[in-house]
């Protein structure tokens, strides 16, 4: 699932913004 | 802190409550101030015929943009809820991945204008008309539709973020991994979300009425699937190069 959506990824990842 | 049933306090549940309400408050795009300052503000005569002489392809990419953006907002949304950011990294996935638009349906109801059926798009209110040149009429009329709907309930901002929430945090969605444990915070994101629509309507019935929403907001996400495929076999390429990446990783 995080192969497929890499960028929803790494929003959830990102420090909030 | 008494109980209200196994497990559950009216304590722990005010803590869900205030958590999740001051998610929406931070990341709801628009403050409710600059919603009713907007309130008024209508794209003119010649604004509308300009959207109207848009073509598809363009006007696709335009509400594209405008989708994804909101939908950031709704992950920004999810992130500053603690039980949410507790669930495992798949299921937070998934579950944006599945309700990330239906919580954009909801959060519309706030910049819509059920008086003259308006809703806010690039900074003014427009009516169903202005989104003629997409060629899915249905799928508009049935989002207006909605969003009219939605707006007869009168819901409080600490309404729409509990119902978001508990719209986002369903146990609905298939391949969840702990499934268990997604139910056990829904339930409490209810709870709360029946506590506060008891004081708040005279209707007794409010919240089954907006719970009787959810399959609305279902088939209104399945017809926007079916309308990008049918859009993506006529124009593959506008989708491929000018639709937000984001759009693509979720809707394609």
């Amino acid at each position: 699932l995080k192969e497929k959506h890499k960028i929803l990824h790494r929003l959830l990842q990102n420090s909030t913004s | 802190d008494s109980q209200l049933a196994p497990g559950v306090s009216m304590g722990e549940l005010d803590r869900i409550a205030q958590n999740i309400i001051k998610s929406h408050l931070e990341t709801c795009q628009y403050t409710a101030e600059e919603l009713q300052q907007l309130a008024w503000q209508t794209h003119s005569y010649e604004e509308v015929k300009m959207y109207q002489s848009k073509s598809r392809e363009v006007l696709w990419q335009q509400c594209a943009i405008q989708i994804t953006h909101a939908i950031q907002y709704v992950v920004e949304f999810a992130k500053r809820i603690t039980g949410f950011m507790e669930l495992c990294q798949n299921d937070q996935i998934l579950l944006l991945k599945s309700g990330c638009l239906e919580v954009v349906l909801v959060r519309m109801c706030r910049a819509f204008n059920p008086l003259n059926n308006t809703v806010l798009f690039e900074g003014k209110y427009g009516g169903m008309q202005m989104f003629k040149a997409l060629g899915c009429d249905d799928l508009v009329s049935a989002v207006f539709d909605f969003a009219k709907s939605l707006c007869s309930l009168q819901l409080t901002e600490e309404e729409i973020a509990l119902f978001s929430a508990a719209v986002l945090i369903s146990t609905d969605r298939p391949w969840l991994m702990e499934p268990r444990k997604v139910q056990k915070l829904q339930e409490k994101i209810y709870f709360a979300l029946q506590h506060i629509m008891q004081k708040n309507h005279m209707d007794e019935d409010a919240l089954a009425k907006l719970i009787g929403r959810i399959p609305t907001l279902a088939a209104l996400c399945t017809l926007h699937t079916e309308e990008l495929q049918a859009f993506q076999q006529l124009h593959p390429e506008t989708v491929n190069v000018l639709f937000p990446p984001l759009y693509k990783e979720l809707f394609n």
